[in-house]
């Protein structure tokens, strides 16, 4: 198919099949394959499928690591998803990532409910030389995200990362205890958090728009991280989230090391969903 | 939802008399589009809708006085029949220990349920033994060991990052101590990281487990097809146990696990806490697929 221009009906149902296998949902290719009939025939049908799934993704730059212009101190991230997304390890991450360019990290443990989830923060800041901030297992999250930012503040560093714990979009109580977590750090600091980060996991299906949806409307999401890009998940479900709430992908995770996080490529996601 | 598409559908069409092969062929679209939305993979898909047109173009619909109501009926049957028996609980081995070996993809919820079998399977005069066999992910013993104090079983960990030695020494501990049931918690991998796959393989013929279960998230898309093909053709899986369907995940999943590997899901995780685990239901999980 690749070199054609117009596409035969079987053509249109490989591509069908081809996004539906990458987790980018039935609406979505509907969509997809819809712009792909009716759009001028001029250059090759997968090079025009592979720019409009570009403009999809590509939103406005938001916020990101390198340009958030004030020199805020500190940079407040607060890292949020369902359960066993890869929240705690992208927070290592992420600080790995800001520790290399100079800058002085510290990890907070708000993650007060699962088993040893404090502890594996604070192995995790122990390995990167991360400042940690932490209280016990049963604390009020929201008490430990604001003590953080008061001493992240108070010891001029210049990020601090929050770990959160992982909690279903569909449970009131924890969507809640989310947005009281939100406000709070915004009450400590005004315009913290900077960056609100949803952690999803590659393998995920269509649920994570309503994952998407139900944490938009508890806190401002500025954008995913999208993990275990390293195994054979796809991913997908991200331009659905694009499309439908204008929620940008800043990062992949493409592994369980400290090292494994990229700035998310566009360009690159869409060929890997194409090939 | 899907079943009033349905009927709202067949309603349109039973006013003309004698159903067609065509509005077959309409509803079973609606049918196709649910199962996508709800995550069956959509090679399961094809194959499973072509098995209810073969059913509905007979005369059991087509002469049905009520088609729609008929149709609906050999979906949710077909789907139930395809999810499987109910109840296949875990089988004890005639000699103790029964040694039921848990894998799976990273943070899909294995060391949660091997802590929530443990207590499901703490009866009187029962003694369970949970193992420490993740040596790579930051205190995932110490998570282990926590759940094992909530539950109050026994608890195996040893100093050694070789992970045939652990659980070769927490058998013949828990043969020592008359352990009814050994669980073995392994560390999250990818189907597609070999040496690892290789690390399960060397645990199944050093240990020889009773039970290996792959545990899957309840969210999982598409990919799930690619999970169980490699967890199945290189292990000798005995179950499935999904977790995370305390949300809004529709699980299709379950539909392409058991297509793939034929093997059971025993059980549904329904929760964080200990007592969240429940035993598979088809029917129930039917429902919720289709919507
Ligand atoms: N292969 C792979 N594994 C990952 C990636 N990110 C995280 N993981 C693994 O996924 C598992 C879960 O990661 P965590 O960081 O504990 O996830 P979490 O969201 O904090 O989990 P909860 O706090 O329990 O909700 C761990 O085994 C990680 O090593 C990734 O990009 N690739
Ligand atoms: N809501 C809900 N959460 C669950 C369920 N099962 C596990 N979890 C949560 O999912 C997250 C990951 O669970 P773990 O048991 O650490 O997952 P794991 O597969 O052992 O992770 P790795 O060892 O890193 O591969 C934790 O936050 C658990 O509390 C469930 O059925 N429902
Ligand atoms: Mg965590
Ligand atoms: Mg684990």
């Amino acid at each position: 198919i690749a070199g054609r221009r117009g596409l035969s009906a079987g053509e249109l149902g490989q591509i069908e099949d081809l996004l539906l296998m990458s987790d980018v949902g039935a609406a979505a290719a509907d969509r997809l394959l819809a712009a792909l009939r009716q759009g001028p025939t001029d250059r090759p049908a997968l090079e025009r499928l592979r720019a409009e799934m570009l403009g999809i993704l590509s939103l406005n730059s938001g916020p990101s690591l390198q340009n958030t212009g004030l020199p805020i101190r500190p940079q407040v991230w607060l890292v949020i998803g369902v359960n066993g997304s890869g929240k705690t390890t992208t927070c290592a991450k992420l600080a790995r990532r800001l520790i290399s360019q100079g800058r002085r990290v510290t990890l907070a443990a708000a993650d007060t409910y699962r088993a040893a989830a404090i502890e594996q923060l604070k192995e995790w800041s122990r390995r990167l030389g991360a400042g940690f901030v932490g209280s016990q297992t049963g604390a009020d999250p929201a008490s430990v995200a604001y003590d953080a930012v008061a001493s992240a503040a108070s010891q001029g560093v210049d990020d601090l990362l929050i770990d959160t714990a992982g909690r279903l979009h569909t449970q009131k109580h924890l969507r809640d205890e989310l947005g009281k977590i939100y406000h709070t750090v915004g009450k400590q600091l005004p315009g913290a958090p900077h960056l609100t980060l949803l952690v999803l996991d590659a393998t995920t299906g269509q649920n994570a728009v309503s994952q998407a949806k139900l944490f938009s409307e508890v806190v401002r999401i500025d954008g995913i991280v999208l993990t275990k890009l390293d195994g054979t998940a796809k991913g997908g479900i991200v331009l659905a989230i694009a499309q439908e709430l204008k929620i940008p992908v800043r990062y992949a995770g493409v592994g369980e090391g400290m090292d494994d996080l990229l700035p998310f490529d566009a360009g690159s996601f869409v060929d890997g969903l194409l090939e | 939802s899907l079943t009033e598409k349905l009927t709202g559908l067949f309603k349109d069409l039973s006013g003309k008399g004698k159903l067609s092969e065509d509005n077959i062929r309409e509803a079973s679209q609606k049918v196709k589009r649910a199962l996508l939305e709800a995550d069956v993979n959509y090679r399961v898909v094809k194959d499973f809708i072509a098995s209810v047109e073969e059913r509905a173009l007979g005369a059991e619909v087509l002469n049905s006085i009520t088609p729609g109501q008929q149709f609906i009926k050999i979906v949710h049957q077909q789907l139930s029949a395809t999810l499987g028996t109910r109840n296949e609980p875990l089988r004890m081995a005639s000699q103790p220990p029964t040694v039921v070996m848990v894998c799976g993809l990273q943070g899909s919820g294995k060391t949660t349920t091997c802590a929530k079998l443990a207590k499901s399977l703490l009866q009187p005069g029962r003694r369970v033994m949970l193992a420490a066999a993740d040596v790579y992910r930051p205190a995932a013993i110490e998570q282990l060991e926590i759940l094992s104090k909530q539950v109050g079983c026994d608890f195996f960990k040893k100093d050694t990052t070789d992970v045939v030695d652990i659980c070769r020494s927490a058998h013949h501990e828990a043969v020592k101590r008359l352990t009814d049931w050994l669980i073995l918690d392994t560390a999250g991998r990818l189907h597609i990281d070999q040496p690892m796959m290789d690390e399960l393989k060397a645990l199944q013929s050093a240990v020889k487990p009773h039970e290996i279960l792959l545990v899957v998230d309840g969210m999982t898309g598409q990919d799930a097809v690619n999970i169980a093909t490699q967890f199945s053709q290189q292990l000798e899986l005995t179950g499935v146990v999904m977790t995370k369907l305390d949300g809004d995940a529709r699980g299709g999943a379950a539909l392409s696990l058991r297509a793939v590997t034929g093997k059971p899901i025993k059980y549904l995780g329904l929760g964080e806490k200990l007592s969240a685990l429940e035993p598979f239901h088809p029917a129930r999980m039917a429902s919720r697929i289709l919507g």
